[in-house]
Formats: structure tokens, sequence, C-alpha cells
């Protein structure tokens, strides 16, 4: 919130765009804003109309560095767009900075975050320092058909303008936490040598020479790649990794997705009856690939390309009690499985469990 | 992955840090000859803000991590206090 508590006395507010960047159709810009204004009108009792002419509430402008606000912007990069506060005149006002690519999708400057972004300065929200958060200062790209305002953000702008008059009220995603003991994993995946645990639309990146783990949003390295992957497993030899989410596939070669995915997952050997896969992990000494759905496993041969025949069997039969499999991976010779906040570490030579901890051994807590 | 930018050349740093600091954490540069310490503490001290709000180490020196979320596209907004 910021400081003195700046907030609309009105609920209704009035918005007008005052020009239009040449990088986008006029149309995509409108939409842009709407879907923007949206974010907000969604979770409080707030309105938004637009207007042609004359003095809105929220003016919105594209501008060139120096503009005469005392707060000129500084040419491609840097700072990206500014607000100010709720109040009158210049008060909720939004300029964006024309020096920007402005673009609908990912491969320039998304005008839809940003403005949903800044918009939350002009209803009088300051900057969060929750990594996931809209109003976290630095921009991420999200999929705009796949954005979610997180829980952090509702919480922040109901405490200005309370909730909205939905039956039912609308949450958000909540930021993992590395060291939250109730943490559980949608897969799991090595990457030479480094481990990366995805949830949501975040990955934890350990590496084993740091002591921390870094949290970044998936689209961050993998704009391609969607939120909520649901297995993944690296092939060492072959230098890649596949994630699997509903019944597509994805390959990353090296750091970068491979053209022509997703693709179903059906090419691996899957009957059609199986329409996901929850967890995964390749064990490189034998070139055999585990795959885990429901209560069954399917192994895989790396090396001819095809399921093993005699596949699915139960997963109780090889690997014990370890329930439903959230997700898996190999390190250092033993496999580790995952089934909500309980880790498994199986030894593959004594065909066993040797070990059980917590979820979130991994990171140091 | 991308990796740590490789260290800024010495020249840039200064500058770099001098105006995000300005810019989002109100630090205030006057340029009446001062005590060199006193003016470094008082930048020190707005880095460790900085790497406090972005839960970085808090150490108060322009360190990689620090520099590379320095230079990430942002809001122009600063994170500290009001902006009217």
């Amino acid at each position: 919130l910021t400081p003195g508590n700046p907030k609309w006395k009105r609920n209704n507010l009035t918005y007008r765009i005052l020009n239009y960047t040449p990088e986008m159709r006029r149309a995509d810009v409108d939409e842009a804003i709407q879907k923007a204004l949206r974010v907000w009108s969604n979770v409080t009792p707030l309105t938004f109309q637009k207007v042609e002419d004359g003095e809105a509430d929220i003016m919105m402008s594209f501008v060139y560095g120096d503009h005469r606000d005392y707060s000129p912007f500084d040419g491609p990069g840097g700072m990206l767009a500014h607000a100010f506060q709720p109040g009158e005149g210049i008060g909720g006002d939004v300029h964006f900075d024309e020096d920007e690519t402005w673009t609908k999708d990912g491969t320039g400057t998304n005008l839809f975050i940003v403005a949903a972004h800044e918009l939350g300065h002009s209803l009088g929200l300051s900057h969060s320092n929750d990594p996931g958060a809209l109003m976290y200062p630095t921009y991420s790209y999200t999929d705009p058909k796949e954005f979610l305002l997180p829980q952090d953000d509702i919480d922040g702008i109901q405490a200005i303008y309370g909730q909205s008059d939905a039956a039912v009220q609308p949450t958000g995603p909540v930021t993992p936490q590395p060291c939250d003991p109730s943490l559980t994993f949608d897969a799991i995946t090595t990457l030479r040598g480094e481990t990366i645990f995805f949830k949501g639309r975040y990955m934890l990146r350990k590496h084993p020479s740091r002591a921390e783990t870094e949290l970044n949003f998936i689209s961050l390295f993998w704009p391609k790649l969607p939120s909520g992957i649901q297995a993944a497993y690296e092939n060492v030899e072959r230098d890649e990794v596949l994630f699997f989410k509903e019944d597509k596939y994805w390959v990353l070669r090296g750091y970068d997705i491979a053209p022509g995915y997703p693709k179903p997952i059906y090419r691996l050997g899957f009957p059609k009856t199986v329409k996901r896969v929850n967890a995964a992990y390749s064990d490189e000494t034998t070139g055999k690939t585990y795959f885990f759905t429901a209560d069954r496993y399917w192994r895989y041969d790396e090396n001819k390309r095809s399921m093993d025949h005699g596949y699915p069997k139960k997963i109780v039969s090889h690997f014990g009690k370890i329930g439903r499999v959230d997700a898996a991976f190999q390190k250092d010779g033993y496999v580790y499985f995952f089934h909500g906040t309980t880790q498994f570490q199986f030894d593959p030579r004594a065909k066993r469990i040797v070990g059980q901890m917590k979820s979130i051994s991994w990171f140091n807590c | 992955f991308p990796v740590a930018p490789e260290a800024e050349d010495e020249r840039k740093t200064p500058k770099l840090v001098e105006s995000y600091l300005q810019n989002f954490y109100d630090l205030q540069i006057d340029h009446q000859p001062r005590l060199r310490s006193t003016g470094e503490n008082h930048l020190s001290a707005k880095l460790k803000e900085m790497q406090e709000f972005f839960g970085l180490q808090v150490n108060g020196k322009p360190d990689l991590d620090t520099l590379e979320m320095m230079q990430k596209p942002r809001c122009g907004v600063p994170d500290i206090g009001q902006y009217a």
C-alpha cells in the first residue's frame, strides 16, 4: 500500500487513452488496456468506463524521454512505464515509454502486463517484494491467456477497496516459498547438473554449489512452455529434457525448446487411454525411462525409442508403498519420489526404499 | 540459462548504481564537496535498502546479483515512498 493510503473516493472511474503506440493495432491496444482494467475490477467493486475526450480519472499516454512530469524515461529498456497514485490532475495517470517495443505477445514488452501493473499504482498500490506478485517492480512476461492475479495483489487491492460483489470470491496463485513445509511439486528434473522443481508457473532452481534456491517464472527461460508442467525428465546422453502436460510433451535441447513441439504423448507409445503423465525419470545407466500414471508405471527404452513390452505394471510391485507419484528424479544413483510433502529415496540396485524425507530437504532450510 | 553478466567495467558501475538508487530509493546526491566516506555510507545504506527489498544478500556492495537486478526492465515508480 502507498504511504498515506491514497485511494479514489468513487468506485466508478473513467479512463482515456490519449494516444496510441504505432507498434500495435489500435484495437489491440484497446483490448490490452480493457483486459488490464478487468484484472482489478474482477476482484473489487471498481468499474472503469472509457471516455474519448475531456478529463478522465486515469489518462493513459505513450511518451518519450522527458515528458515534463519530473520523471523522464530512459530510452529502450530500463524504465518501461510509470503511474501516479490516485488524486486530481496527474493523479492516477499512466505513462508508457514509447521507446519500448510494445506488443500483444511476448516478442516485445507486453502491454497488457505492464498496464495491469501500472493501473495497480493508479489505484493506490505500491510495489510488492513478492517475486510472483504483479506489483513486483521488475517485468516478467506471462502469456496474457494464462494470467491469474496473484493472491498478494488481490489482498493489496482489497485492503483499499474491499472485495468484489461476486458470490464466490476469486483467489490467486501464491508464490512458493522454498522452506514452506507444506510445499509440494508438480514435476522435478535434473538439467545439466542442476535440479529444477516445478510448481504452477514457477520453477525453483537448485545448483549443487549454491546454498540458496533461485525462484523464477518458467516463462522467464522458456516462454513457449505452459505453466503447470506435470512431469519432466532429463536424457543426459542426448542433453535433452522432456516436459509433459496433459497429453502433450515438449523437448528442451540444450537451453531451448526444440521446434515442432508440443507433440502428442502417444508418439512415445502410450495408448489413448492415458491422458497424462504424473512423473518420469530416466536411468542413464540402463537407458530406461520410467513413466508414472495413476497407480501404474511404464518403462521406455531410450535406445530403441519404444515402450518395453509387459507394461504398464503396478507401481507397488516394483517400487513399494510410495503411493501415487507427483514427481520423480534420479540423482547420484538414487531415485527420489515425491508424494505430497513426503519424499522417498529409492535404491534401484537394492530395489527398495532406503530413505524418507520432507519434500523440501534439498533447499537447506 | 542466462548467466550473471560479466562484471561491469569499473567505469559504468557507479553511474548505474547511483542513478538506480536515485530513481527508485530516493538517494539524494548533493554535489557539495563532502567527506568521501559520508557519501559512500549514504550510498551503501541505500544499496542495502534495495538489496533488502529484492531479497538479495544485504552487503551494501554492488555485487553481481545486485547489478543484474538493477539491469532488469522495470516500472519507473520508486520502490519506497510516495509517487505523486
